[in-house]
């Protein structure tokens, strides 16, 4: 038997709800309802059986192809070993204020650190209070180099003096770390395009805070828009997120999602692992 | 006003000829995608909705409304229910001690609102101290400081001590002793997950018995804001909210979340990241970015 319009709209009502209570966008669940609707309609089910399983794995295989691919980092760690020997990989970060760049910044030198690379970190929030300072203290904790000037400097200049530093020394990774700005601020938008026309980084990576809801689609599109973005990473996971930012981010701009943050200490970040967001995300 | 408002953001009922069945449940269905939008969360959405229907269906119109005003002036009730109709006032004593406490999330905007705030009340007479009473994230104080260095507002920071309580005890000790009557904690970042920081805050709170505590809320909050929201309440009864960064795309609908489980209103807004990016609440303002 086929299922009817009348269940097909049901069943994707259903889904829609789920995935707008586990935070996906609305614009994205309402996609994905579509989705789920064309390929069960197409289906056949055995008559007399309960076809619940059956739709379970469709609308996890929706999810499943939304879901950004895994194994980024490691292509990523290939890439800094083929080019160390050269000249340095530059990592350039940003994204909303408050998201967890600076935390990310000194939680991935350390992952660099323990896979055998060193790096610096170049201080290019020269904006927000405290910035300089908090950078500093936390990479010290993991025994890592920043190279930072005063408040009220170029961003851009920072960062060039952190590739410059870094090409003296033999360091393979710069990684810089700039200051949070919003998805509407003009001014900031260029300015982070500005960063990036200068130091010309091997990859971007946007840092956003997994709690956020459905302004993760604006966010993602304007940054993406403004500095091309290369990965996400998704911080606050241990605050009992449901992941749906990650699979709106990744419907909307389409780029893989490298590592999550679970926790404040710098070993808290981990892979990406798809199977437990498709879990998470259909509960 | 917050029904012309309303009027305006549900213009489409407005301009329809009748209200049947199908208008009232094409009128349901564009407030519920509004508000989720919005990140209001579903279970809020589904409450208001049904209420809206149930009254629709079962109330007598009032006189002198038509069957349209009559929906119009329902949602404006459902909304207002939460979150009030009068803008926030300024209401803090200035003549006695008051502590008031800020709680919330990693990277909410606690410290910068702290600083907003002791500047927005030193502005308007009040005698202001802040208090760093964040012993977790580095440079906490260094930044405090900054942000407050051309105020001439005084921060009090822990110098070794590691215990909160005894931080906080201090701090208004030495504030009392300086004749400053207004006092803000600024506390570090904590989630509900996180025991330790929620016992933490919880023993602060049965302590020193803070006037106010209020609760710093990312206007870009999803649909865990009313689940983090109440683990806060439970741990320490919220006073007030403070919503920031309304200055994004953010519509803030957790917010409503929050003050469902709180019963507390918002009293401030944050507008950016400069120390003078603070307003009053203002209900209109809010309903119209919720309903687009
Ligand atoms: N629980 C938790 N907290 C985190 C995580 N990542 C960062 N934080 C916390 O979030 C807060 C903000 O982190 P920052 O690294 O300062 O964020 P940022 O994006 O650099 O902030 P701005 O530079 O001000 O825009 C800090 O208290 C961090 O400890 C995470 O994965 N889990
Ligand atoms: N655009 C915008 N940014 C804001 C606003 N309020 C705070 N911020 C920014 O948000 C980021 C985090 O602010 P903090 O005050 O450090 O947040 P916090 O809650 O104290 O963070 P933790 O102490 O780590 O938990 C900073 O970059 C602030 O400048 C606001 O109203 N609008
Ligand atoms: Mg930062
Ligand atoms: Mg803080």
């Amino acid at each position: 038997t086929q299922l009817s319009e009348k269940e097909l709209e049901k069943l994707a009502e259903e889904f829609k709800l789920t995935l707008i209570t586990n935070d996906v966008a609305l614009e994205v669940a309402e996609k994905l309802g579509d989705i789920l609707k064309e390929k069960l309609a197409g289906m056949k089910f055995k008559r007399f059986t309960d076809p619940t399983q059956q739709i379970r794995e469709v609308m996890s295989n929706v999810i499943e192809e939304i879901l950004p691919e895994e194994n980024n980092l490691e292509k990523m760690f290939m890439e800094i070993e083929e080019k160390k020997s050269r000249e340095p990989y530059v990592v350039l970060f940003v994204g909303p204020n408050g998201g967890g760049k600076t935390t990310t910044v000194v939680k991935f030198a350390k992952l660099l650190k323990d896979r055998g690379y060193s790096s610096i970190i170049a201080a290019s929030d020269t904006f927000r209070a405290g910035a300089i300072e908090q950078l500093k203290k936390l990479a010290e904790q993991v025994n890592v180099r920043v190279v930072s000037q005063k408040y009220g400097a170029d961003p851009a200049a920072v960062a060039m003096d952190a590739v410059m530093s870094a090409k003296a020394n033999m360091i393979p990774v710069v990684l810089i770390d700039t200051a949070g700005r919003t998805e509407v601020d003009i001014n900031l938008l260029e300015e982070m395009k500005k960063i990036k026309k200068v130091v010309k980084p091997d990859k971007v990576i946007f840092v956003g805070d997994a709690l956020m809801g459905n302004v993760v689609v604006e966010q993602a599109r304007r940054f993406n828009e403004y500095v091309g973005l290369d990965y996400i990473i998704l911080s606050k996971f241990d605050a009992d997120a449901r992941g749906g930012a990650a699979l709106s981010i990744s419907y909307v701009i389409g780029k893989p999602l490298l590592l999550v943050g679970v926790g404040q200490r710098l070993e808290d970040i981990k892979p990406f692992n798809k199977k437990l967001f498709r879990e998470i995300l259909l509960k | 006003s917050l029904s012309e408002l309303l009027r305006k953001a549900v213009s489409k009922l407005m301009s329809s000829t009748s209200v049947d069945e199908k208008t009232l449940n094409e009128f349901i269905r564009d407030i519920q995608r509004s508000l989720l939008i919005s990140d209001v969360s579903v279970e809020l959405v589904q409450k208001i909705s049904e209420n809206i229907r149930k009254r629709a269906v079962q109330e007598k119109i009032p006189t002198g409304l038509s069957k349209k005003e009559h929906l119009l002036k329902i949602l404006y009730d459902e909304l207002v229910k939460l979150i009030g109709e009068e803008p926030a006032r300024l209401d803090l004593p200035k003549d006695r001690r008051y502590v008031l406490m800020m709680v919330g999330i990693q990277g909410f905007g606690k410290t910068t609102s702290t600083a907003k705030l002791a500047y927005y009340l030193k502005k308007h007479g009040y005698k202001v101290g802040v208090i760093c009473a964040d012993t977790y994230r580095p440079a906490a104080s260094i930044q405090l400081e900054q942000l407050l260095k051309d105020t001439g507002i005084p921060v009090f920071k822990a110098d070794g001590i590691e215990d909160v309580v005894e931080i906080v005890k201090r701090g208004v000790e030495k504030f009392t002793s300086e004749g400053i009557k207004t006092i803000l904690i600024d506390t570090a970042g904590r989630h509900k997950s996180q025991e330790t920081l929620m016992e933490e805050m919880k023993k602060l709170q049965e302590a020193i018995k803070p006037d106010e505590v209020m609760l710093v809320i990312d206007a870009g909050i999803g649909q865990q804001a009313g689940a983090h929201a109440e683990a806060f309440h439970k741990a320490a009864p919220i006073g007030s909210i403070f919503l920031t960064k309304v200055d994004t795309s953010a519509k803030g609908g957790g917010a409503l979340s929050a003050i469902a489980v709180t019963r507390a209103r918002i009293k401030f807004i944050g507008t950016g990241e400069k120390i003078d990016e603070i307003e009053l609440f203002d209900p209109v303002g809010y309903v119209g970015r919720l309903l687009g």
